[in-house]
């Protein structure tokens, strides 16, 4: 239901350009649990960013279930983004004024979800990832890995179709690791949920039924186990 | 070098006090290779923070070769730190409006090094951990390990007599790591620079010479290979 074609992302760098994603092809199923995986500076953020929408290749097509996403008017993406996406970014973007609370529900919040809904979901959320005591914590409050696990709470709390996580893990420590990971592979087995993560954690990687292979914006392997 | 006493501390939280690090006992001699692990929140940032004279304690002292950094005034405080202590943040805090170059140089700029050894030297430790061609690029246009890599350059740069780094492979693919615990283990063994890191990396715990566990803001063990 995801279908990458000849997917370009060029960066004008100071010195010359940077070819960030080369022409690359791929798709993704509905309920997927795959990892994106390569050296730092792979294209990994990149590629995701353009499967989220929220940056514009430079040439090629992000097809979503036959929508080819980068043809809508900038209102119809977000609205499109807001109804079907979930993104958990590489350094969380968590919003400085809202608590940990506030974070979590924001998207609800602008989906019009209803109050004592998305009240549950904060507590179940926070609960999940082990942080329900902070919920009115702002960011700056928080350690690496709290503020890490609000980013994920906030895209799992509105159940997108599509969730996708930059470097869910990288500050945290092996039992939170673990659980994230069980949340993330029920919310896909129960609700179907599509996960595409990118990540440099073994740990990860070892839950992913497919592992794809970034090198210099090239996808150099694709194995499903 | 490094004597640690009795040192708390203590945050308001919003609904009630948070003890970050709670009455703890430690010390580090000249060239040390340690590692704090613990799970997220258990006082790893905190303590490397009052270590490195960033953040006051509530109570207790932090001594470096015999001084009290913590009542130093600011002014001294901060001369001390300048000549000593290198830092690699948790977030890497690089200033966004100087490159990946400038960044690396600052702290050298600070110290008044001449402008030869500082070139010399930033040519030297971007070309280490492999970002070399990226001197002029801003932060804002670097992968999150590109970022990471000129954090822990510009902690590097100045040589300094210790280098707390907290979390400074998080973002990292494997060779990255490698190639950046090796420059750290070559510093430490030719130049006797003290490492104390914070992580949640095995492959950076696996390197260290010692590993201190934190649980809850105190030390659980204190393990030397
Ligand atoms: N400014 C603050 N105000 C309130 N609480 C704080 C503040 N800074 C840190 N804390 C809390 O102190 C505890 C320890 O935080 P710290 O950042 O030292 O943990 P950590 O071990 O580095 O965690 P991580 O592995 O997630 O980076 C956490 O519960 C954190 O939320
Ligand atoms: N705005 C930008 N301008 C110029 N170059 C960019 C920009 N954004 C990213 N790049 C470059 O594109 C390449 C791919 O970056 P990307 O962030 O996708 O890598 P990554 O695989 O996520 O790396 P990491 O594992 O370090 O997070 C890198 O060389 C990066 O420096
Ligand atoms: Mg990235
Ligand atoms: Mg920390």
């Amino acid at each position: 239901i995801i279908k990458i074609s000849n997917l370009t992302k060029v960066y004008d760098g100071s010195a010359n350009e940077i070819v960030a994603v080369n022409n690359l092809n791929l798709e993704f199923e509905k309920g997927e649990f795959a990892a994106i995986v390569g050296p730092s500076g792979s294209g990994k953020t990149t590629l995701l960013n353009m499967i989220g929408g929220l940056d514009r290749p430079t040439s090629g097509e992000v097809n979503i279930d036959g929508q080819d996403i980068w043809r809508l008017s900038s209102r119809k993406l977000t609205d499109f983004r807001l109804k079907n996406i979930g993104f958990v970014f590489q350094s969380y973007n968590l919003i400085p004024v809202l608590t940990a609370g506030e974070n979590t529900e924001f998207i609800m919040q602008l989906q019009g979800k209803p109050r004592n809904e998305r009240s549950r979901r904060i507590k179940e959320l926070l609960e999940a990832v082990g942080i329900a005591d902070r919920e009115k914590s702002r960011p700056n409050k928080l350690s690496g890995g709290q503020q890490q696990r609000v980013a994920v709470a906030r895209a799992l709390a509105s159940k997108p179709t599509f969730i996708l996580a930059d470097e869910p893990t990288a500050n945290l420590d092996s039992k939170s690791t673990e659980t994230l990971l069980e949340i993330m592979e029920l919310l896909n087995k129960t609700e179907d949920v599509t996960f595409i993560f990118s990540t440099h954690d073994a740990r990860v990687v070892k839950k992913a039924r497919r592992v794809i292979t970034l090198v210099d914006g090239k996808v150099e392997s694709d194995v499903s186990k």
